[in-house]
């Protein structure tokens, strides 16, 4: 929220785009607007009507450098935009700078994620601290552009519930040291660990203590949300990611070309198995373990087959894990298998339980 | 890491007292009215700017802190008010 609380004392607002961008088609400049006001509208009582001419209470320009509001543009990058908070006048106004190329897509910047940070400053909200919000300050476009619980508690602590009968309610950014976080899928890349959840994960690297949180897409923005399992072919320099019947496959930060690909013509699934549950490969023998409800396959990395005598029950080939995975690394010869908020450190060759840990024991909390 | 030539250090100073003066309310001229006398302006803005970021609060301008600050982003300051 705003120092001083600023608010606007109508809930009917006006707004009037004053200029467009050339950077795009004038009905893409109205189109991201327009949605930009609905993700507060559908949040809020707020409504915003467009108009034409005169004086709105939100004027939307694209200006560049000193435009004369003492708060000058800077040229290409650094800032992208600013918004004045509720008030007469210049109050909720949102200026774009021209110097940035302005586009509906991935690439830098799209106006409408922008104009959805921005308007939430023109109707009171400062910035957030989490980085899951639309509020954070940086920019991050992860795909989809959509109100997080974060910013959905700002605008309604300023104006109130939505009249919608039902709430609208965000995703919630995962915190490291809470002790109920659970993961999606867990993979080795590169010597790191890399924790996902959602749309972010989280690493951790010996040089730095605090633990990196971010969106995936920031790495492979062509991955989709909600991954369930995935592993590194270490000796390929090769992660996979699995979503439901597909997969990925990744290098470094490049997608590789070709994917996604189905899991049934490239591992022999079976087609009634629907979705991995994990996965892990183990370095010293090239042996993949998938891991689907209480089942567990192995797949032969150099002969790409699956190991006769499989599906096994996983009560069966890891005795006293449970029977069923959410996520499993391999760490220094050791498995680590995640189930809810419970870590069991595994020694494969003996298939013994070395140790019970938290599932965030590796976040330094 | 390459050792930081006497340019990248003056470059990353540019790049810090930039940042904290557009989104950190830290007076330009330098006459920053501190309340004792013996603190330094600019590392308590950046000790600010490293938690708003979660970052690791050292007040100096690491490596993870510059990235940081590289990011394009909004223009409204994370502290003070934009009116």
């Amino acid at each position: 929220l705003t120092q001083g609380n600023p608010r606007w004392e109508r809930t009917n607002l006006t707004y009037r785009i004053e200029n467009y961008t050339p950077d795009m088609a004038r009905a893409d400049v109205d189109h991201a607007i327009e949605k930009a006001f609905q993700l507060w509208s559908n949040a809020s009582p707020l409504t915003f009507t467009r108009v034409f001419e005169g004086q709105a209470d939100i004027m939307i320009s694209f200006v560049r450098g000193d435009h004369r509001d003492n708060s000058p543009f800077d040229g290409p990058g650094g800032m992208l935009a600013h918004a004045f908070q509720p008030g007469p006048g210049l109050g909720g106004d949102a200026h774009f700078d021209e110097d940035e190329m302005w586009t509906n897509n991935f690439r830098n910047y799209n106006l409408y994620r922008v104009a959805a940070h921005e308007l939430g400053h023109s109707l009171g909200l400062s910035h957030s601290t989490d980085i899951g919000a639309l509020m954070y300050p940086s920019y991050i476009f992860s795909g989809d552009v959509q109100l997080s619980q974060d910013d959905i508690d700002g605008i309604q602590a300023i104006y109130g519930p939505s009249q919608n009968p039902t709430q609208p309610t965000g995703p919630q950014t995962p915190q490291a040291c809470d002790s109920k976080l659970t993961f999606d899928a867990i993979t080795t890349i590169r010597g790191e660990i890399m924790f996902l959840k959602d749309r972010f994960y989280m690493r951790t690297n010996s040089f730095y203590p605090e633990v990196e949180l971010n969106f995936i897409s920031i790495f492979w923005p062509q991955l989709p949300n909600g991954l369930q399992a995935a592993y590194e072919v270490a000796d390929r320099d090769e992660v996979r990611f699995f979503k439901g019947n597909k997969y990925w496959a990744v290098r470094g930060q490049n997608v590789l070309h070709g994917y996604p690909k189905d899991i049934y013509r490239s591992f022999g699934f079976p087609r009634n198995v629907k979705n991995i549950d994990a996965a892990v490969s183990a370095e010293d023998t090239g042996k993949t373990y998938f891991f689907v409800a209480n089942k567990c396959w192995r797949y032969d990395e150099y002969k790409r087959s699956m190991d006769a005598g499989y599906p096994k029950m996983i009560a069966e080939e890891f005795p006293g894990i449970g029977n069923k995975v959410d996520a499993v690394f391999q760490k220094d010869g050791f498995f680590y298998f995640f189930r809810g908020t419970r870590q069991y450190k595994l020694d494969p060759r003996t298939k013994r339980i070395l140790t019970l840990l938290k599932a965030n024991s590796w976040f330094n909390c | 890491f390459p050792a930081a030539t006497s340019e990248t250090q003056e470059r990353d100073v540019q790049i810090v007292q930039k940042y904290l003066e557009n989104y950190y309310n830290l007076k330009s001229d330098g006459k920053q009215v501190e309340k004792q006398r013996n603190r330094n302006p600019v590392v308590e803005k950046l000790k600010q700017m490293q938690k708003f970021f979660g970052l690791k609060v050292t007040g100096k301008p690491d490596a993870e802190t510059l990235q940081v600050m590289e990011k394009p982003r909004c223009g409204v300051p994370d502290v003070a008010q934009f009116v």
